[in-house]
């Protein structure tokens, strides 16, 4: 564990945390993707599959059950108990065009063709493009309320902060997942032109709000 | 190592 390794963590644990209480709080979930959560959701369950395998340590376990159950209770309050305010309408990107390529290629590029590994493979492959409906929905409505903003961008941060705890990873302890690394570079990519807009409007005080 | 069983993260 290093301080990037935690503070990615922690930027990630914030990210879901915000989301579930933003939907909690404002009886609403507006303006949220839902198809990205069940990607989320996807992710989370085909790389935690491993909690019933093998033990790393407490810390470890409690973050894993953590994001799953942030992730299903998310689900749960936007298509069931705040269903009345899920924006369908926006939310129209094809989750199929995430999905197909992201198991095709854990099928060709993996590590060890075992079930545990090839699944571990494609949730990371499906995490580094999984918001991209959520990307689709801002850019489609134009804007995103400062709440999602945030959300976004610890969610984006988390992955972005990984890559510097691969880089020490490397340096200090000889460590290296190739695969992990090189999605995890497409993921934070992903998020830059947001980024991009959340430092310029957001942090200025002003409403993210594409240019028309 | 590049092949190391266990994924330690998250």
């Amino acid at each position: 564990m290093n301080i990037f390794r935690l503070s990615g963590d922690l930027s990630h644990l914030l990210a879901v945390i915000i989301l579930v209480l933003k939907i909690w709080t404002t009886r609403s979930c507006a303006g949220i993707s839902g198809k990205s959560q069940i990607l989320f959701a996807i992710v989370y369950v085909t790389r935690y599959l491993d909690l019933v395998t093998t033990f790393v340590s407490v810390y470890n376990t409690s973050m894993k059950v953590i994001f799953i159950g942030a992730s299903f209770a998310t689900i749960y309050l936007m298509y069931s108990k705040f269903k009345a305010t899920y924006d369908h309408n926006h939310d129209s990107f094809r989750i199929e065009f995430l999905l197909a390529p992201t198991v095709i290629l854990a099928l060709l590029i993996n590590q060890k063709f075992t079930v545990l590994e090839v699944l571990w493979t494609f949730s990371i492959y499906l995490e580094s493009v999984a918001i991209l409906p959520q990307l689709f929905m801002v850019s489609k409505t134009g804007e995103a309320e400062s709440i999602t903003s945030h959300y976004l961008f610890a969610l984006g941060s988390y992955r972005g902060l990984y890559l510097l705890n691969w880089i020490y990873r490397y340096y200090a302890e000889d460590h290296y997942e190739l695969i992990a690394i090189v999605s995890g570079i497409v993921q934070t990519v992903l998020y830059c032109d947001f980024f991009y807009l959340y430092i310029t409007k957001v942090l200025k005080g002003k409403k993210l709000q594409l240019p028309a | 190592s590049i092949f190391n069983d266990s994924h330690d993260e998250l």
